[in-house]
C-alpha cells in the first residue's frame, strides 16, 4: 500500500488476547521467529505504544492492510488458522501487503475466469492501480505467500484463476513459508539489510570461503575441494548436478599424520540474543576414532585475541551420507564458530572429514532428525492409508512421542503426505504429569536449500491440551498411551505403547513435497520439536501503569477496579468502570481520532465530526451575519427612502 | 495390530482448507477474503 504513514516500526509492539488458543500462540510466535531471521522485521510485547497489534481469536483469519494509527489493531487467528504461513500471511497485510494478484500488472500473468468465480463475489479479484499500490520494482511472483490458490471464490470445479504459464497453476496459493519476492518486497518496504536473528550462511561455493580463516597453531588446514578421495564424491550443495560448482570443506586424515589438527574458523560474528543454532552437513569418510570438534573463539577485554571454549564433538560413526548437525552455541560476545577436526588414530584412512551448507542463526535448534532415506520412492510405493513411524524421542520434561506419516495419504486422500503426532510411553516410565499438559510437538519438513533464509519449510504444529476428551469417549485424549493407546513392537524387539494419532490428513501434497528442496539426494528430513508451551496459558501481562488506550477485548485483561459499585454499571465499547470519589465512573476507550463518551461510553465522537460540527457552526454564523447585514441594509434603505419622500417638494416655475 | 483404543484426531476435519475457505465458512465476508477495512477505506470504496 502506497503511503509512509501506512508502516509500522520495525520493531512492532503486540498483544496476544486470551481468547486465542495454546497452539495458536505457539505458532505466531514461530511466525515471529521466522520474520526475525529473515526480515528486520522484530516484534515485543505491547509495552504502552499508542499503536500495537492485538491478536485476537476472531471467527476466521483477517487482518487490515498497514498500520491504521487507530491504536488496537486488531488482527484474527481464529480456529483453523494456526499454521504458520497463515500467520505469517495476515501480518504481511499488517505490514502493507495486498494480495499477489491484486497488483496492477495482474492480468499479465494470470487469467481470471469471471464466470467461474461464485455471484457477489467478483469484486475479491478487483485490482488495484499503481497510486495505490506498488509492487516495489519485483516481478510478479506465483510462488508469493500472498496470492490466491487457483480455486478461490469458484462457484463450481473449475479453477477461477488460470495461470498464463501453466506450470505455475498449482504452484500459485502455497501456505507454506515466505518466498524470495515476498522477502524482497518486505525488506525494499521497510529498508531491511539484514535478518534480526540471521548472523551467516556458507555453501563454499565462491573461493573466499565466507570469509572463514584457517586457525592458528594447527598442523594441516582445510582444504575447499569439489570431491575428495575416500568420499564423498559431491557436495551437499548441488550435489554435484552442475559443472563447475559443488564445493565443500575438507580435512583429509588420510595424507595428515596422526594428532594432526586442521582449524576452520568462521568470520567474526556479534551475537545479540546470546545464544545461536549452529547448523551444518557433514560428511565422516575418516576412520573411526578421529574427530570433529566445536568450539567458540570469544573476545573480550581480558582475551582480546579470543578464548577458544570447547562446545561439543560430533558423534558418528563414518558413513557414506552427508549428515545434517545442529549445535547450540552461547555466544555473549563477539566470537567465532571454530570446526577442529583432528587425526586420531594412526590407520591409514583414504577419506577425511567435510563439511557444507553451513547456517548460523540467533535461533534455538531444532531438537530431533527423523531422515527417510528414498523419500520418493516411499512416498510413489506405499499404499494409501499406510503410516511409517519416526524412532520415539525423548523432550526435555520427559515425554516421548513419534511422529506418525502416510506417505500417500489417509483413506481418501491419495497424492497428499499425511502427519500426526502420537504420544509414546513405555512400561516403567515413571515423573511424567497424565494427562500431558501443554506440549507443542512440531513437525517440520525441512526444504534443504543451503541457504537458511531462502528455506520454504512446511511445518506444522499440535499442542496437548490436557482437558481435551476423546470424541465420544470419556477418556482423556493426551492421558498416559498406556492407557488410552496401543503396545507395539519396535524393529529392534522393544515394547512401548503408542497413544493415539493428532495431526492433518493434508500436511503436503506429493507435487509440493516434490519440489524446491524437499527430497535431495532422495532423502526427505523431518525436523521434530517438542517444547512446553505451559507458560502461554497465562494472559500476556499489560504495560504497568498505563491505562490502555484499546484494552483487550476479553474480560480477564481488563484492569478493571472489581469493587460492588461497579457491578452494576456497564461501560460500552471497551470502556472501564472505575471508582471516582466514591461513584462508580465509565472511562471510555480513545483513539487517535475518535473517542466515545457519555455516561456509558454510549456515544462516539471521532475527528470527522468535529470537522464538519466547527465547519457547520462557523457557516451558521456566516450565515445568520448574512441574513442581519441584508436586513439592516434593507431597512436602511427604506427608511431613507421614506425620508427623502417626505422631505420633496415640487418646484413649479422656477424660472418665472 | 489392534485396534487403538482411541481414534486419530485430525485438526483439519480431512479438508485442505484455504484461509478464504475458513472465512467463507465463517460467514465473513471481507474484501479480498480477509482484508478488513477502516472506515476511511470503505467510505472511499
Amino acid at each position: 500500500i502506497i503511503g509512509d504513514e501506512y508502516r509500522w516500526p520495525t520493531m512492532i509492539p503486540y498483544y496476544m488476547e486470551d481468547d486465542l488458543e495454546i497452539n495458536a500462540k505457539g505458532v505466531i510466535l514461530k511466525a515471529f521467529e521466522q520474520y526475525r531471521l529473515k526480515s528486520c522485521i522484530d516484534f515485543k510485547p505491547w509495552s504502552g505504544e499508542a499503536n500495537y497489534i492485538s491478536i485476537f481469536k476472531g471467527s476466521g483469519c483477517f487482518s487490515s492492510v498497514g498500520n491504521r494509527h487507530v491504536g488496537k489493531q486488531r488482527l484474527s487467528i481464529g480456529t483453523n488458522c494456526d499454521r504458520i504461513a497463515t500467520i505469517e500471511h495476515e501480518f504481511l497485510h499488517a505490514l502493507g501487503f495486498w494480495h499477489e494478484q491484486s497488483r496492477a500488472d495482474r492480468d499479465d500473468y494470470v487469467k481470471i475466469m469471471w464466470d467461474r468465480i461464485s455471484e457477489g463475489k467478483e469484486h475479491n479479484f478487483n485490482t488495484y492501480d499503481d497510486t495505490t499500490s506498488s509492487s516495489l520494482g519485483v516481478p510478479y511472483d506465483y510462488g508469493s505467500m500472498m496470492h490466491y490458490s487457483k480455486n478461490a471464490f469458484r462457484n463450481g470445479t473449475e479453477p477461477t484463476i488460470v495461470t498464463k504459464i501453466p506450470a505455475f497453476s498449482d504452484v500459485i496459493g502455497q501456505r507454506m513459508e515466505f518466498s524470495d519476492s515476498d522477502l524482497l518486497k518486505l525488506h525494499r518496504l521497510y529498508n531491511c539489510t539484514q535478518g534480526s536473528t540471521f548472523l551467516d550462511s556458507c555453501d563454499f561455493e565462491r573461493e573466499n570461503i565466507c570469509g572463514m580463516v584457517q586457525g592458528q597453531g594447527d598442523k594441516a588446514d582445510w582444504v575447499r575441494v569439489a570431491k575428495a578421495a575416500g568420499g564423498p564424491d559431491t557436495d551437499y550443495s548441488n550435489l554435484g548436478k552442475c559443472t563447475g560448482s559443488g564445493y565443500f570443506m575438507h580435512f583429509s586424515t588420510g595424507t595428515a599424520n596422526t594428532g594432526d589438527t586442521a582449524l576452520l574458523e568462521s568470520r567474526l560474528l556479534y551475537p545479540i540474543r546470546g545464544y545461536q543454532c549452529l547448523q551444518f552437513f557433514y560428511y565422516n569418510s575418516a576412520g573411526a576414532s578421529d574427530t570433529l570438534k566445536i568450539y567458540v573463539r570469544e573476545y573480550d577485554k581480558a582475551n582480546p585475541n579470543g578464548k577458544l571454549r570447547f562446545i561439543k564433538t560430533i558423534d558418528g560413526s563414518p558413513q557414506e551420507l552427508w549428515q545434517l548437525h545442529h549445535v547450540s552455541l552461547d555466544a555473549k560476545t563477539k566470537f567465532r564458530v571454530v570446526f577442529e577436526g583432528t587425526k586420531v588414530g594412526s590407520g591409514s584412512s583414504a577419506g577425511g572429514l567435510s563439511l557444507d551448507d553451513i547456517n548460523l542463526s540467533e535461533t534455538t535448534c531444532p531438537e530431533f532428525i527423523w531422515r527417510v532415506k528414498n523419500f520418493s520412492h516411499v512416498m510413489d510405493n506405499t499404499p494409501a492409508n499406510t503410516a511409517i513411524y519416526s524412532p520415539p524421542f525423548t523432550s526435555k520434561e520427559g515425554y516421548t512421542f513419534q511422529m506418525k506419516l502416510y506417505p500417500n495419504g489417509t483413506e481418501g486422500y491419495p497424492g497428499e503426505l499425511s502427519a500426526y503426532a502420537n504420544l509414546v510411553a513405555r512400561e516403567g516410565d515413571t515423573g511424567q504429569k497424565w494427562p500431558c499438559p501443554w506440549k507443542q510437538m512440531t513437525m517440520m519438513l525441512m526444504d534443504q536449500n543451503p541457504h537458511i533464509q531462502k528455506r520454504m519449510s512446511n511445518q506444522r504444529s499440535v499442542t496437548t491440551d490436557p482437558n481435551m476428551k476423546a470424541s465420544g469417549s470419556d477418556q482423556f485424549f493426551w492421558d498416559d498411551p498406556r492407557k488410552v493407546g496401543v503396545e507395539v513392537t519396535d524393529v529392534d524387539g522393544s515394547k512401548y505403547f503408542r497413544g493415539p494419532g493428532y495431526g492433518t490428513a493434508v500436511y503436503l501434497t506429493h507435487l509440493r513435497a516434490k519440489s524446491r528442496d524437499f527430497i535431495k539426494g532422495g532423502d526427505a528430513i523431518f525436523l521434530l520439536t517438542m517444547e512446553d508451551v505451559s507458560h502461554l496459558t497465562e494472559s500476556q501481562p499489560l504495560p504497568p501503569s498505563q491505562p490502555p488506550s484499546h484494552p483487550p477485548t476479553t474480560t480477564p485483561h481488563l484492569p478493571t477496579a472489581t469493587t460492588d459499585m461497579c457491578n452494576h454499571v456497564e461501560c460500552e465499547n471497551g470502556g472501564i468502570c472505575v471508582v471516582d470519589e466514591g461513584e462508580p465512573t465509565c472511562r471510555c476507550m480513545v483513539g487517535e481520532d475518535y473517542w466515545y463518551y457519555g455516561d456509558r461510553c454510549q456515544y462516539v465522537g471521532t475527528l470527522w465530526d468535529k470537522t464538519v460540527l466547527a465547519l457547520a457552526s462557523s457557516l451558521s454564523v456566516l450565515g445568520v451575519m448574512v441574513v442581519i447585514t441584508i436586513v439592516s441594509v434593507c431597512c436602511v434603505r427604506m427608511r431613507y427612502k421614506k425620508r427623502s419622500k417626505s422631505h420633496s417638494m415640487i418646484m413649479e416655475n422656477m424660472h418665472a | 495390530l489392534p485396534t487403538p483404543k482411541i481414534l486419530d484426531y485430525d485438526v483439519d476435519g480431512g479438508r485442505d482448507l484455504d484461509i478464504f475457505d475458513i472465512n467463507e465458512e465463517a460467514g465473513l465476508n471481507l474484501v479480498e477474503g480477509d482484508i478488513v477495512l477502516d472506515k476511511r477505506q470503505t467510505r472511499n470504496s
